[in-house]
């Protein structure tokens, strides 16, 4: 039965001479809804079915081809990344069979493609590929942080970017979860670590110390840095503003203290200068725990968050980088919100 | 771990450094 549904997609059915590819197209698309049903099956049945749709090699083949075409529709392209990530992160804990049917590697360097390249995909396609590579980075190990960063083109500068540029929200939370993992799982100490972590605290440095909201974003290069790096976009130059802290999601502000924390957590290998001004960071940190320190899970998530990453900084600096007086008004606001939010925590404690 | 907890040990870290 499951190859009399695939049928349409492992014979690919769609006619790629023309723009609407033909008349099969929709019956190709039905049979991929049912595919990506089977593919998230859960217990022993979703595990047969999945080895049983990954050695299909053609199947893959197709869904490899729908994924890379820009005249398929959306939803087609969301559904082939749902199914083939799906294979694939199975296939890691599992059986390894998607490995050797034809495009594990290059699907996940498919996906890097289309996340990074903002000119040439959607960006809610690019957003379904950041999310199947954060999913990927986060189950997988060195081999899959390996094959992102080292993925050609400069994925570690195009993934700073989307953070720090990228307006659509879910890409950017894709791209700190991804930069995280990376920072987690890439453990060689090569000129790739380097560049990663040096790159992740320049942007964080950007948006954690200067988002006040008062400088276009030329002004903050310069304050932050020093320098303006010639290599970049110059996005800035039109007048690009950096987000601040107060009007950025919770889900990314989060992502992005985590992020810095994992950064300090992770760092035995490297000397991570301090990059960041102390005074302006505590400051911006107060301020943002302040306005979020109402009873509310994600308000408590950013705070956790927060409180995570300076005591990786504490640890990785031995104190040093926190000599200021603004530390103790950091944490005389976290001890407050710590308060507000006793009963909140302890009830999520005690449920999870 | 809660975020007390957490405040509790940067004020440690914090003072021990």
């Amino acid at each position: 039965l499951v190859s009399k549904i695939m049928a349409p997609v492992t014979s690919d059915l769609l006619d790629h001479t023309t723009d609407d590819h033909g008349t099969w197209c929709e019956v190709v698309g039905r049979s991929m809804e049912v595919m990506s049903h089977l593919s998230g099956a859960q217990g022993e049945t979703g595990a047969k079915l999945r080895h049983e749709i990954s050695s299909c090699t053609e199947a893959i083949r197709t869904l490899s081809r729908i994924l890379g075409c820009n005249k398929c529709k959306e939803e087609m392209r969301q559904r082939a990344i749902w199914i083939l990530t799906r294979l694939y992160t199975d296939t890691i804990g599992i059986s390894g069979s998607f490995e050797y049917s034809c495009c594990g590697e290059d699907f996940v360097r498919m996906l890097v493609n289309i996340f990074t390249q903002d000119n040439e995909y959607s960006s809610s396609i690019r957003g379904y590929a950041g999310e199947a590579l954060s999913n990927i980075c986060f189950l997988g190990g060195i081999s899959d942080a390996t094959l992102i960063i080292q993925t050609s083109g400069d994925v570690i500068n195009s993934l700073t970017q989307v953070l720090l540029h990228e307006e659509n929200e879910t890409c950017r939370q894709a791209s700190a979860e991804i930069l995280e993992c990376l920072c987690t799982h890439y453990t060689k100490d090569d000129e790739y670590l380097h560049k990663l972590k040096k790159a992740i605290l320049k942007v964080i440095g950007k948006i954690l110390c200067c988002g006040d909201g008062t400088h276009n974003g030329e002004d903050i290069e310069s304050q932050c840095d020093g320098t303006q790096e010639n290599n970049e976009p110059n996005k800035d130059a039109q007048g690009f503003q950096v987000e601040t802290l107060s009007t950025m999601s919770s889900n990314l502000l989060s992502s992005l203290l985590c992020l810095c924390g994992t950064v300090y957590n992770t760092s035995s290998v490297i000397d991570l200068r301090p990059q960041l001004d102390a005074s302006s960071f505590l400051n911006n940190l107060r301020d943002m725990v302040v306005k979020r320190s109402g009873p509310t899970v994600e308000n408590l998530s950013v705070c956790k968050a927060a409180g995570n990453m300076v005591i990786s900084m504490l640890k990785y600096y031995s104190g040093g980088f926190f000599k200021e007086d603004n530390f103790g008004s950091l944490i005389e606001v976290l001890s407050s919100a710590s308060k507000k939010m006793l009963d909140l925590d302890y009830s999520m404690v005690c449920s999870s | 771990r809660t975020l007390l907890s957490l405040v509790r040990e940067a004020k440690e870290l914090h003072a021990m450094a």
